[in-house]
């Protein structure tokens, strides 16, 4: 839920953020 | 202008023994990530650069998705800010997402990021920003007043010098009671890199130490 989050919590579900994908050639 | 600044940008993978010695890579992993590198810095023009639109193109395998994070992580990676990344500067920066890597650096590298406008804290302008911009990608929709309630929830956990700031001490001492804001900051590919890339070997130019 992201109400119950704190701000940083919820940001760091961005996709941006998330470089496993980088590996995914 | 941009042409000129990239044709003075190196290209290949340099010196793989003195950027082991830069970065938490065996001499090995450093040529398995090249392999990697190469991949993406050919995905469009195959320079030996990677471009923003390269970048973005791997990670979300589309170069339309707009990014704020996208665009952050890589002006990051870009330390010689000339909008296009070396391998030198991608290994630097891969480095610090090692599962080895210190986590101070990983504190230090993910407040850099938030810090929007670079001037050594996080104002609730900033944060803000950066929460909508995660629930347009994610498009979910919540309306102001609980963004503004989860803004004031976080400040009152982070800002406990009250300045209406969070500085890099507050950072540090958020993380430490939320170690999963770390969680982005390590990638366990690079543990693995040599066995995902075994290509590397045929282009091996030295023998590991």
């Amino acid at each position: 839920q992201p109400t119950s989050m704190n701000a940083f919590e919820l940001i760091s579900m961005s996709k941006g953020l998330n470089l496993e994908n980088l590996f995914d050639t | 202008c941009d042409a000129d600044l990239s044709q003075q940008q190196p290209r290949g993978l340099g010196n793989p023994e003195a950027l082991a010695r830069e970065t938490v890579f065996s001499v090995s992993e450093i040529e398995a990530l090249y392999e990697l590198f190469k991949k993406i810095s050919s995905a469009v023009i195959d320079d030996g650069l990677i471009t923003k639109d390269e970048f973005q193109l791997a990670l979300f395998k589309t170069t339309k998705k707009e990014s704020l994070f996208a665009d952050r992580v890589f002006d990051l990676f870009d330390t010689k800010h000339k909008g296009i990344l070396d391998f030198k500067e991608f290994a630097l920066a891969l480095s610090i997402f090692h599962p080895n890597a210190p986590i101070n650096d990983k504190i230090e590298f993910l407040f850099q990021l938030y810090d929007l406008k670079q001037q050594g804290f996080i104002k609730r302008q900033e944060l803000k920003q950066m929460v909508v911009a995660t629930l347009a990608e994610a498009g979910m929709n919540l309306a102001d007043d609980v963004i503004e309630s989860i803004i004031d929830k976080t400040f009152e956990e982070a800002d406990t010098k009250h300045d209406g700031k969070i500085d890099k001490e507050e950072w540090r001492n958020l993380v430490l009671h939320h170690p999963s804001l770390l969680k982005n900051m390590t990638l366990q590919y690079l543990k693995d890199i040599t066995t995902t890339f075994p290509s590397f070997v045929f282009h091996s130019q030295v023998d590991d130490v």
